[in-house]
């Protein structure tokens, strides 16, 4: 889950 | 989005559009490492492979598409351009690929979230990413007499990790779930590795000395 949601920056 | 992270977006852009203008501006890349450039040629690679599967937004598509051009086309311009090529420090720039690809791949196959060939890349691409600056900190020490573009890139890079570690901060308090060890672990690695080159920048410019690194 939580490397998903680091999907959205650059 | 916030302001932090907007900004350090705009820090990144605007290093390498300096670092572009130095390029082909003054047909010289001294004092730039090429070994640097093609790993973050790699970690953009690697990191963006989900950019037409994995839909953010059109800023998000568009500043993935902008880094991958750039960045190709320094790593063009240092190895193949007729002129500039002649420029480019080959002696100094000793840096081993493998000492900081090798770590990267097996942290990022001992630690990867989901084992899908995306997921491993994704993850080796933030490792990557946390040392990929050191051929170029290593490169600046051998210079003698740094040109101010060589400089300002060095420290808009770095600025743009401090403003992603404030995102970060604001991220953490403003939203629910927002648990990235592995990102804050490496984004912090990354930018104490600039620590000592912010020090000297900042001193030539309160001396207003030429930035010189002490080897």
């Amino acid at each position: 889950k939580d490397s998903k949601a680091a999907k959205d920056e650059l | 989005m916030n302001v932090f992270r907007l900004a350090g977006d705009m820090m990144h852009l605007l290093s390498i559009v300096v670092l572009l203008l130095k390029i082909t501006g003054i047909k010289s890349c001294r004092g730039i490492s090429l070994k640097t450039q093609e790993l973050y040629l790699l970690v953009f690679i690697t990191r963006y492979l989900d950019i037409f599967t994995n839909f953010v937004s059109l800023y998000n598509t568009v500043m993935k598409l902008v880094f991958l051009g750039t960045s190709s086309a320094i790593v063009y311009y240092m190895r193949y351009d007729r002129i500039i090529k002649l420029t480019y420090d080959k002696e100094q720039d000793t840096f081993k690929y493998l000492l900081l690809v090798a770590p990267s791949a097996v942290l990022a196959l001992a630690t990867s979230h989901v084992y899908t060939v995306l997921e491993v890349l994704w993850t080796f691409s933030i490792y990557l990413e946390a040392v990929a600056i050191m051929p170029q900190l290593v490169l600046l020490q051998r210079t003698q007499n740094i040109d101010n573009l060589t400089g300002n890139y060095v420290f808009l890079l770095g600025s743009y990790r401090g403003l992603y570690i404030l995102n970060w901060i604001y991220r953490f308090f403003t939203e629910k779930h927002y648990r990235q060890w592995l990102v804050w672990t490496c984004g912090v690695v990354q930018t104490i590795i600039y620590c000592d080159f912010f020090y000297y920048y900042f001193l030539s410019w309160q001396n207003n000395e030429k930035l010189a690194l002490p080897a």
